[in-house]
């Protein structure tokens, strides 16, 4: 009763609850999950400087208190000769379309969130979470604006003894194209359309931040709350992140970095895309 | 040079901290994303321009013979990104250029929102290209202010576009609908 798409580089496995369970590729078999959360926006008293709202320039989650989405997934499959999907509706205002092509060593996740509720008058910080076996301890990558990438590791700064007072803020970083973790024998790495915060704080788990809708006004200068209500019902978001999973260590003289780098590439520079109507013109007139 | 001038003095304000980050007021960004726009439009004119001498041919091959009679328009659909194109949605026959702003070839699954299912899709060899039509996602078509009759995406490879180049494709609807299937969802699985 499980739902399987994929091709001869990658497959995914999707349980009878719709969620994502399980990757192979590049020969290994791993236990990878993904779900939407969202984390409430401190509210606080802005004249006082270490309680300040969650806001356009800070990211303060209220209490490090982390709300999963769903709990059931409904889905739908379709599958053809070139690519194979997965529709997945988390709830009312998220879903996803989880898609392998047939050529592609990637998984492609097209979400789509918002607008995201404010009746309960709580803001929320919504992020999508991959949760592996890989045994990180702690360490992670993410790039410097699109070069090499940088090393970090958990509730820690290489110049400086820390104390992190805020669990996650404290660690999260800005990806502008990649995040990704492995231990010796696995690798997992997550490439970014657009730039958003990001953060490893389990081992094996990757964290991105999607959208976001708080009602209060951080005090760092803009002086608004980022509510976005100027087209009624608050902002929609749609974006893509594409996974790759396989070995850590280089394989027959093609590693998975030198992969995730070339898709990096045409990722954030895509074709440009030219219409043009040809109503009055036969093929053989065309060309 | 005024249409791209009026884009690069828009990217010049792009640089901003606020726009970089989106610390902007909320006007703001709406009048950033306008200017954007009209950066587009504007310079979508240019693009035509070259695009159509290009594709009339080689410079010295042009003594010899007469300009193309058609102007294609090379029209970008900013709307894509909500599986919508006015274009492709409304027309039975249009073409569709990829420029490959790499400097190495690449091959790119392409996906364009149609309103029907049954299409035919020739590269520029006049090869028939292998093609499948999904259904754009019920949410997607529900987004709040999407004016679209695109209920699919006609997919299909667009294989070895070269370095900082181009290539078309002409993609056509076809009367034949038997050779076409619609997408069908495989039953839902429940627990």
């Amino acid at each position: 009763s499980l739902t399987v798409i994929g091709n001869e580089h990658i497959e995914l496995t999707f349980d009878t609850n719709g969620f994502l369970t399980e990757v192979t590729a590049d020969g290994l078999n791993r236990l990878i999950s993904q779900e939407f959360l969202y984390y409430e926006g401190a509210v606080g008293n802005n004249a006082e400087f270490l309680n300040r709202s969650s806001g356009a320039y800070i990211f303060r989650p209220n209490e490090d208190k982390i709300v999963p989405v769903a709990t059931q997934v409904t889905i739908e499959v379709y599958k053809g000769d070139l690519v194979e999907e997965v529709h997945q509706k988390f709830n009312d205002w998220i879903s996803q379309v989880v898609r392998v092509y047939h050529k592609s060593n990637y998984a492609e996740f097209e979400w789509l969130v918002g607008p995201i509720p404010i009746d309960d008058e709580i803001g929320k910080e919504v992020i999508t979470r991959f949760k592996s076996d890989i045994e990180s301890n702690g360490i992670f990558y993410t790039d410097s604006n699109g070069r090499e990438m940088l090393k970090r590791k958990l509730n820690h700064r290489d110049t400086w003894d820390v104390k992190i007072a805020e669990a996650v803020a404290g660690n999260y970083y800005p990806i502008t194209t990649k995040i990704a973790l492995e231990d010796e024998t696995a690798r997992m790495a997550i490439l970014v359309d657009r730039a958003q915060g990001g953060s490893s704080l389990q081992d094996g788990a990757l964290e991105l931040m999607v959208h976001r809708r708080l009602l209060k006004d951080d005090a760092f200068g803009v002086g608004e709350a980022l509510n976005e209500t100027e087209y009624g019902d608050g902002l929609v978001a749609r974006g893509k992140h594409h996974l790759f999973v396989g070995l850590s260590k280089q394989r027959e003289g093609v590693s998975l970095k030198a992969l995730e780098r070339l898709v990096q590439l045409e990722t954030l520079l895509p074709s440009w895309k030219l219409f043009s109507n040809a109503e009055p013109l036969s093929v053989d007139e065309w060309r | 040079d005024a249409h791209l001038s009026f884009m690069r003095e828009t990217m010049g304000i792009m640089q901003h901290h606020d726009a970089i980050t989106g610390t902007e007021k909320q006007k703001v960004a709406l009048d950033y994303a306008k200017r954007l726009s009209v950066g587009f439009d504007a310079c979508s004119t240019n693009i035509k321009s070259v695009l159509n001498q290009l594709s009339d041919g080689p410079v010295e091959a042009k003594a010899t013979r007469p300009r193309a009679a058609f102007e294609f328009e090379f029209k970008t659909c900013s709307l894509l990104n909500i599986s919508s194109c006015e274009i492709s949605e409304k027309t039975d026959k249009f073409t569709l250029t990829l420029y490959n702003p790499l400097a190495h070839s690449t091959s790119e699954y392409v996906r364009v929102p149609v309103s029907d299912y049954n299409y035919v899709v020739t590269d520029n060899n006049g090869a028939t290209v292998i093609t499948q039509v999904v259904p754009v996602p019920t949410e997607v078509i529900d987004i709040f202010h999407r004016e679209s009759s695109a209920k699919y995406e006609l997919v299909f490879l667009a294989s070895n576009l070269p370095p900082v180049g181009y290539r078309s494709y002409f993609i056509e609807k076809s009367e034949n609908r038997n050779n076409f299937a619609k997408p069908q969802a495989q039953p839902k699985k429940r627990s």
